[in-house]
């Protein structure tokens, strides 16, 4: 059975799309069969995995609103083996307004996941930034939460609201959700900011962040220019080395080498 | 009248809050009388002005849900005369749900500003992250939309998106809706991205990108965890410098100096 894990934050700019292009590419480098569901209609994992949104004929629209198998929409991802993504586009912002009035309306992505997460040994969600309906559909369909924080002031005040919501969550839809890990990002070890957040951070999560931080690395902004994870892009990059270094740490917390 | 400008963008993270608060600052500290709506249930621009969210009693979900008059929920900005703000606290994305099945839903905001407009010269909306009910409120209560982009390759990809939007607003909402600039933000003069990106921007709005480009500056990301605008925090940085000549080019485009 899959590990499904809903990247989550929703301020914004913080660092889901790329840590689950990343950590996503990572895993199935080794050899982990992997989805990722690009839950935004910004789309930006799409595109970060070199999908042409206006060939994509189906997306995660027809899978939340008209029942289309997610399986009939997941697309492999060329350059990385084991790699799936369920594409989204702009058209995933009407059904976030059409699944207010819809019947069980949170659990539609969990629903349309079963039939498909077991063959998979991961399934990552990347989340809009913003606690609607599509992020609680995949804090619904989600084990765990990975919660990208980076270290800049603003990225501390929204983590409250975050956690009141996936309790909200765990109390009404699923129990089961637990926090995957923290993960610091675009952290700058010159200011004395991105110490002082990632103290903080750590503060308040004891057990959860995880010993992997993901430094600012220009490479990382620069792969999705190129549609591909900084791992096919730019494999001795830091930013590279840093999210291979992430999977080993995910992997090993899943009990698993 | 004042000249109401929204500053939106859905993708996250691109400078969206620090233009609100330093653009609004730089101003009032030129005698401008200012206004900072935020609509942000995250409430950065409220804690970026050092208001503390805990004790304000009454705030913009008031002012959209229950008919509170906004000039009961503005108030002053200590550090900065003529500087105001309409507090935000996460009670807001309770509004968001709310104001879906409410009367004449996307016109609230409007309605809540004229009563207190000509009071001020200039009045800044900072939206959230997305283009739903609230930034469609600030939309339709706006002359001219301020559109940050961050130098980076995912924030290119948003914009169409924003650009329909703002065409339906126009077409449905607020007929006067213009763009009232576009600022590049985050520049990194170092990386070929950020040039790239720039140029790009630049060609597709040949006319309307400010000259004033505001560079990554570590001063900017501090200032908001002392409650304060760049301006005071650390009048003689570049960031505080940048946002000097932003108003000066706002105030140049708006016809007085
Ligand atoms: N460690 C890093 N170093 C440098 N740039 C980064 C890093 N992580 C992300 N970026 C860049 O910062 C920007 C924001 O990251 P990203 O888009 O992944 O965040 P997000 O949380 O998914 O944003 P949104 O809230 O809009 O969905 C992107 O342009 C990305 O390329
Ligand atoms: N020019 C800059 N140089 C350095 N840091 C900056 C700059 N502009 C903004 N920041 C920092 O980058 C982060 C994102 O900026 P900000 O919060 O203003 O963006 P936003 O668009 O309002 O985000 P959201 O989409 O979550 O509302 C913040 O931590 C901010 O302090
Ligand atoms: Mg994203
Ligand atoms: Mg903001």
């Amino acid at each position: 059975m899959a590990r499904i894990v809903a990247i989550a934050n929703q301020k914004g700019g913080v660092g889901k799309t790329t840590t689950a292009v990343n950590l996503g590419a990572s895993l199935a480098l080794r050899g982990k069969k992997v989805l990722v569901v690009d839950m935004d209609p910004q789309g930006n994992t799409t595109s970060g995995f070199g999908i042409n949104k206006r060939t994509a004929a189906m997306t995660m629209y027809e899978v939340l609103i008209e029942d289309v198998p997610l399986a009939e929409i997941v697309v492999p991802v060329a350059q990385v083996q084991e790699l799936s993504v369920a594409p989204a586009t702009i058209d995933l912002a009407g059904a976030e307004v059409e699944l207010v009035a819809a019947v069980s309306r949170e659990t539609r992505l969990r629903r349309a996941l079963q039939p498909v997460a077991d063959a998979y040994d991961f399934v990552f969600i990347d989340c809009p930034p913003s606690l609607g309906l599509l992020t609680v559909n995949a804090l619904t369909a989600a084990q765990g939460v990975l919660v990208p924080i980076q270290c800049e002031y603003y990225a501390l005040e929204g983590v409250s609201q975050l956690l009141r919501t996936i309790d909200m969550v765990r109390a009404n839809l699923n129990p089961d959700l637990a926090i995957e890990g923290v993960l610091l990002t675009m952290f700058d070890g010159r200011t004395n900011l991105s110490i002082q957040v990632a103290e903080e951070v750590k503060r308040f999560f004891p057990t959860q962040v995880y010993r992997t931080v993901i430094p600012r690395n220009v490479r990382l902004s620069e792969a999705p220019s190129h549609g591909l994870p900084v791992a096919i892009y730019d494999p001795k990059s830091r930013g590279s080395e840093v999210y291979a270094e992430l999977a080993e740490e995910v992997l090993a917390r899943a009990g698993d080498e």
